[in-house]
This record gives C-alpha cells, structure tokens and sequence, in this order.
C-alpha cells in the first residue's frame, strides 16, 4: 500500500507545471524515505531529477518500492481538477496498474477521486556523480526567468560567464547583442532578493535557451534558483521545494568539436 | 560552431 498526502496540494500542482513541457513521462519511484523521479527529456538534452521527503508530507505509507509510470499529460487533467487550496493524496495498491488521486476541499464539504492508468515504462536511469562545482550562484529565481527569457529574443543560445565579480548573461543573433550582468548583492532586505555568487574558478558555458526557459517553469515553485557551473559538464538548476525536497534540472552544454 | 551534446554523454546509464 501506497499513500501519500499532502495538505499543499498547489505545491504537487506546480510541480507538474515544471516538468510537464520537457516530459511526456516519467516514473514515480515511490520508497520509504520519499518519493524519486529521474527522467531525460525526449531530445535527452537534458535530465529532471525530483525529490520529495517523505517527512514534507502529512502523511506517508510506502510498505513496499513502487515504480509508478506516468503519462504526465494525463497526470496534468487530472490535477488542473484540483483547487489551489485542496489537500491532495495519492494512493496506489501494491503490483497496482493504476494510481488514485484524492482532492479535499479545506472544510472537507467536497472530495473527489481520480483514478489514473500506470504505464510501463522502459527508461534509463543515469548516474549523477557527487560533482564539487566551480560556480554556484544563487539569484531571485523570477530574475532568472526573466532573464532567459529576455535572451530569447536574440539567439539560441545564452552564455552564462561567472567571475568573482558577477555572473554574465548574454546571447547574440541577427538582430544584435544582449548582455546582462548581475553584481553579487551587498546588502539586501529579503534574502530572497540577493544574487551570491560562489567561485573557486571562472567558468564560461553555453547552453541552449530553449531547455533553459522550459526549466523556468519551476519558477513558482521557490523564491530562489542556484545555478552550478563547472568547466564542460552539465549546468544544474535547482529549485527548492519548500520543506519537502527539490527539483533539479541538468542540462548539456553546447561545446566545440 | 557549437555542438549539443546529450545528457548521457556526461552521465552514463546505470
């Protein structure tokens, strides 16, 4: 028996907004300690990794591992069914071919249930080594979005350039040129404002705006992003998912033959 | 000229 419920449903429902542009499916690895997903996009560019403690949810039962795969756009339906403010569970029986979610209103004066078809789904799972990162910047995660967006305008591409002084954004293309700089922050109000840059060495990467801004969906989910650079592997970008766990994208560099 | 590499490239299938 599988059962997991979680009182801000709205965060299950802006995870979904986060991952179902770059997936068609994905696997729910449900265990003891939480609940996993690893997926490469269908280009595999690029690679989601999610995870949700199990202690981020106000109840939680996993007698035994239970790989749940999901069509994400069936997934979607059933959760836009669901208010912002609703309690969500999932459920699922042991060797079950499907999943049920449960939607609760505040006051409990409306509950319904959706029962979805698992697939069976046949996916690699990569290895993500423990890397330590030349660059981790930290930046107001609605800065970011803007910025890949902004970007978008002018290329395919934007080049991310970190130094002790800042980090760097730009793109290039027909029309021109954009740079964006953004300084570390001195002093700020809210944490959430700052921009913090961590630098043992520069690093200059180049990645495909396409992947970048279908990762800015995740926006919602946390005030803040950290981006982590080091020379020639994957960028990861990862967003905070309040008390209960994380999602982290890792995207391919676009390097020279 | 920049390439895109795929993602398994940097981390292998387990």
């Amino acid at each position: 028996m599988f059962e997991a419920r979680l009182v801000q449903g709205a965060l299950l429902k802006k995870v979904m907004e986060a991952i179902k542009e770059l997936l068609n499916e994905a696997s729910f690895d449900c265990a003891h300690s939480g609940i996993l997903l690893q997926a490469m996009d269908n280009s595999h560019v690029s690679l989601v990794s999610l995870n949700l403690r199990r202690e981020g949810f106000d109840k939680y039962r996993c007698d035994r591992n239970l790989v749940m795969g999901m069509n994400l756009s069936s997934m979607s339906k059933i959760l836009k069914c669901a208010s912002n403010d609703d309690i969500i569970t999932m459920k699922a029986q042991d060797n079950a071919d499907t999943v049920t979610f449960v939607f609760e209103s505040p006051k409990q004066e409306k509950i319904s249930d959706y029962e979805m078809k698992l697939t069976n789904l046949d996916q690699d799972h990569l290895g993500i080594p423990e890397t330590e990162y030349s660059c981790v910047i930290k930046l107001p995660s609605a800065e970011f979005a803007r910025i890949c967006r902004d970007l978008s305008q002018f290329g395919e591409s934007i080049v991310i350039s970190c130094t002790k002084e800042g980090v760097k954004f730009s793109a290039a293309g027909d029309i021109g040129t954009a740079n964006i700089k953004l300084a570390q922050t001195a002093t700020v109000d809210k944490e959430e404002d700052a921009v913090m840059v961590d630098m043992q060495e520069p690093v200059t990467l180049t990645f495909a705006c396409k992947y970048l801004n279908m990762f800015t969906k995740a926006t919602p989910l946390s005030p803040q992003v950290c981006l982590s650079m080091s020379p020639d592997v994957p960028l990861v970008v990862e967003y905070k998912i309040e008390d209960i766990g994380h999602i982290r994208y890792y995207l391919a560099p676009r390097i020279g033959d | 000229r920049l390439k895109q590499k795929g993602i398994h490239r940097f981390f292998p299938v387990q």
